[in-house]
């Protein structure tokens, strides 16, 4: 960093002076303190150029680090050495919310987001270069401590700071990225706290206004189901892997109760990243309706879903899933084919566009599958509209859509197949058109299905997804409903619903809830 | 089978928002009243 | 039909920095202002208390309701909360004035004797932080919850 020689100490000096400032009666209202400490930084030269201001940040960082990680090695009791660590921690704190505060003229928004932005970063560089340096000795509480005071303190109820709120969440949500669990796992317990904070959920999904934190805080998430997934894949989950699991189905109950449209808007997003066998966390999310909607309930006896108001609706879908499809050349075949329903061949192509790889569970592009299936479903549902029909067991089949599907059902082999069905039944939510066309194609490509085997798998994709604990999502009932109940499919009669006493008794048990 | 996700400490039937008084992903409880920061006057601020 | 995949050399990495950091879980205070006298930890309200707040726990009415002493006990003890702010109103409501200079709660007497520039004669109400804390090492406790 070639600081200039004494900058070290100088910085020491004045953190030191500070931090007694802060803690003494004058410090109560910090305002006068501060003047006279920003004349004692000038007197220092510390303020003269943006080089010198970002090298006492870091500087002082590193001190406050040093000082909360000799504090946490002591034996004393836990609560003292806490208020140790937040004694240094706090008065630093309030020092950057009052130089952000009062940098720049009162109405110059610019130049108090541009030292917010420096000072987070820095922060955040240091993090990271600790995370690397101190490895299993990195402790979370310093930065942990950094980051939530700041916030609330640029959340206090003053215009000035009303006035740039939603530049300081921007500047909170870059900076929760740069350090999300996969670029920094010994970080992992204190970011998840971080971006599930009672202020900074309420900040970024009900205060500001037109929803206007809601794309950022999906990425928060994404980033979090990303590092979890491989960890998750594996049934046997570690203690640590347990304890961010449970504190993850915890904050996603939160948003389900509380925000539950945003889950409706992201779910395709999520559950791109969430491993396919993590499925109550993604019931959970699958099951989320908007507040102002009704849900009928799925045991009711011949209900008719497709007579309800809400089924001819498009749901939002706030994931640009058709840029998804690549390579380019494969989505103008798809394209082309849907249009003309030609070449036959682009069917028997359509297996090698989706598998990666022959190494088993890790076959196929699932994103790409998931894209694809979700692109083809919406067409499928635009298509038969223009036709002045709506989506039924006949108008959905003798397609090019439906051709893609049957084709996949037939083609792919048992891993690719569940991937497919996965797809389809991801899209299986509260009553909304997605759902009535895929509730639709699954039960058609059982009814259609040339195996048995097709039709076991399909459902065991339904039944892994009921035998969870709740949440289940509405579509997923009223889809298994009429699988069971509607004698078109004969269900009773495969051989597969008889396979063993407890299978065949739990069939019963969901039939009995039925009629 | 999953968990139990009515075990986890937060009252999912209750009429209000629960982000207020979240307590963070480890907590087995809502946050109580006198957790929650309510911006005082800062002369209110004696201790 | 996905079955098990091992973790890739990166995961495993990852997996030690957190497993590391999970001996080192947050502690429910870090993410709140610090409260001398309010720690998040929480004190179990005894059986024999009622479990929830009360109806209308957190109105002016109810705070009129509570004794002087009470009034005081939750401004000083809980600060930067609701509890506070609502105490302070019902305080004022008494004609009780908070003295900003000293920090302390006053109230006017009704012919005021002596006036200088200093401060008003009349009764003035402070914590004694030193004497309680001297109570407190008696082991004295008291619940959060109910000041009644």
């Amino acid at each position: 960093y070639d600081d200039p020689p004494g900058l070290m100490e100088k910085t020491d000096f004045l953190l030191k002076d500070w931090i007694n400032i802060y803690h003494s009666a004058s410090g109560r209202d910090s305002t006068k303190a501060f003047s006279m400490f920003v004349h004692q930084m000038n007197v220092h030269g510390i303020l003269k150029t943006d080089d010198l201001i970002t090298r006492f940040f870091r500087l002082s960082t590193q001190l406050c680090v040093e000082v909360v990680c000799r504090n946490l090695a002591e034996t004393v009791t836990p609560t003292v050495i806490r208020a140790k660590c937040y004694y240094t921690l706090d008065a630093f704190v309030r020092l950057i919310a009052l130089l952000v505060k009062h940098s720049g003229d009162s109405n110059n928004t610019t130049t108090k987001i541009h030292l917010l932005n420096k000072v987070l970063g820095i922060v955040a560089g240091c993090l990271l270069q600790d995370h690397e340096t101190r490895m299993t000795e990195f402790q979370q509480l310093p930065y942990h401590r950094i980051f939530i005071m700041l916030f609330l303190e640029l959340c206090a109820p003053e215009p000035v700071l009303e006035a740039i709120n939603f530049q300081v969440l921007t500047a909170y949500c870059h900076t929760y990225h740069i350090l999300r669990p996969s670029k920094a796992a010994g970080f992992c317990y204190a970011w998840l706290e971080l971006i599930s904070h009672r202020v900074f959920i309420g900040r970024m999904l009900a205060v500001t206004p037109q929803q206007k934190g809601w794309a950022m805080y999906a990425q928060l998430l994404i980033d979090l189901f990303k590092y979890l997934a491989p960890f998750l894949r594996n049934a046997e989950l570690a203690k640590p892997v347990t304890m961010l699991y449970k504190g993850t189905l915890r904050v996603l109950l939160v948003l389900l109760h509380d925000f539950p449209e945003f889950l409706c808007d992201y779910h395709y997003g999520f559950c791109d990243v969430i491993p396919p066998n993590c499925i109550q966390m993604r019931n959970l999310i699958l099951s989320a309706f908007p507040r102002n909607m009704r849900l009928p309930d799925p045991f009711t006896p011949n209900l008719k879903v497709d007579m309800l108001q809400e089924i001819s609706y498009a749901p939002r879908v706030l994931t640009n899933f058709a840029a998804l499809i690549t390579p380019s050349q494969f989505k103008k075949d798809l394209d082309s084919y849907l249009k003309a329903r030609a070449p036959v061949t682009f069917l028997s192509e359509l297996r090698s566009n989706l598998q990666v790889s022959n190494e088993p569970g890790m076959r196929y592009n699932i994103p790409l599958m998931n894209a694809l299936v979700m692109y083809v479903g919406t067409q499928a549902i635009a298509y038969i509209r223009s036709k002045g029909l709506t989506p039924n067991m006949s108008t959905i089949a003798h397609s090019a859509h439906m051709d893609i599907f049957q084709n996949l059902t037939v083609d792919l082999d048992t891993e690719g197949r569940y991937l497919f069905l996965n797809a389809v039944a991801n899209q299986l939510r509260y009553p909304n058109s997605h759902t009535h066309y895929f509730s639709c194609t699954l039960l058609y490509l059982f009814a259609e299905a040339n195996t048995e085997a097709i039709q076991e798998q399909i459902t065991r994709v339904l039944l892994e997804r009921l035998i969870v604990n709740r949440p289940h999502p509405w579509g997923l009932l009223i889809t298994f409903i009429e699988l069971i109940k509607n004698p078109t499919y004969k269900f009773w009669n495969h051989e597969f619903v008889h396979c063993a006493p407890e299978i065949e008794k739990l069939f019963e048990s969901v039939a009995r809830s039925c009629m | 089978l999953g968990q139990d996700l009515t075990a986890l400490g937060l009252n999912l039937n209750s009429p209000d928002n629960l982000y207020p008084t979240f307590g963070g992903p480890w907590a087995e409880h809502p946050c109580r009243p006198q957790d929650i920061d309510f911006h005082v006057p800062p002369e209110y601020l004696v201790n | 039909p996905l079955g098990a995949v091992p973790l890739q050399k990166e995961h495993q990495q990852q997996f030690q920095m957190m497993e590391s950091a999970y001996y080192h879980m947050p502690h429910p205070s870090d993410s709140e202002r610090t409260r001398t006298y309010l720690p998040r930890n929480p004190i179990h309200t005894p059986p024999y208390y009622i479990q929830q707040p009360l109806p209308h726990s957190d109105t002016l009415e109810f705070y009129q309701r509570l004794a002087t002493e009470t009034l005081f006990f939750v401004f000083y003890y809980m600060e930067g909360t609701k509890a506070q702010y609502l105490a302070a109103k019902a305080l004022k409501k008494q004609s009780w004035r908070f003295h900003t200079k000293y920090m302390m709660w006053f109230q006017r007497h009704e012919e005021p004797k002596i006036i200088n520039e200093e401060y008003e004669q009349g009764t003035y109400i402070y914590f004694d932080y030193e004497k309680w804390g001297q109570r407190k090492k008696e082991g004295f406790t008291f619940e959060y919850k109910y000041l009644e």
